[in-house]
């Protein structure tokens, strides 16, 4: 049975990088019974994520905003800060497809935090140029010029010409 | 609100193409 979970999680993955996005999220649906059927909160947890990001390339937005929130609940559980990260980039990033600047913001400030805790420059970067759209989104262009900045200098430190 | 959301677009579909590849192995 644990290695029926196993199959299950590698035909998801399988699935989801050949672009049959309904088929990764049966066999990622199936994955996390069986994780849940041993306790395996670390496999739970892929599940999870794994399950938002397929509900991205299927556009059902709200029901990967669901899977990233429960991705980020046992990351926090089982004390996964880059992973805890991971989270709240894809929830930001979901919001800001949901057009919901204001959970975007939250959720790309909870990240720069963690990026800046663990010195991720990059991961940083990618929070201040995410803050800044969300920003200019609302029209809150101090802000935006603000995080736009960061990023610049950030892009810079880092040898990102793009 | 257009344009807002073209200027948007860029930091997520960045992200969108990373995500593409991501996957969370056994």
């Amino acid at each position: 049975r644990a290695a029926q979970g196993r199959a299950y999680g590698n035909l998801g993955n399988t699935n989801y990088l050949l672009g049959n996005f309904r088929k990764a999220v049966m066999f990622h649906e199936q994955r996390l019974l069986i994780a849940k059927e041993f306790g395996d909160r670390p496999a739970e947890r892929r599940a999870y994520s794994n399950l938002g990001n397929s509900f991205i390339f299927l556009g059902e937005f709200e029901m990967a905003a669901e899977y990233y929130k429960r991705t980020l609940q046992l990351a926090r559980q089982l004390k996964d800060r880059a992973v805890e990260a991971q989270s709240c980039y894809s929830l930001g990033n979901t919001y800001t497809l949901l057009q919901d600047y204001g959970k975007a913001i939250d959720y790309h400030l909870k990240h720069l935090t963690i990026a800046q805790e663990l010195n991720d420059r990059v991961g940083e970067g990618r929070a201040c140029w995410s803050l800044g759209n969300a920003y200019t989104a609302l029209g809150n262009h101090d802000q935006a010029m603000h995080f736009a900045e960061k990023h610049l200098e950030i892009s810079r430190e880092v040898g990102d010409r793009s | 609100v257009q344009r807002m959301h073209l200027i948007q677009v860029d930091s997520v579909q960045r992200w969108m193409e990373d995500l593409k590849w991501m996957t969370e192995c056994e």
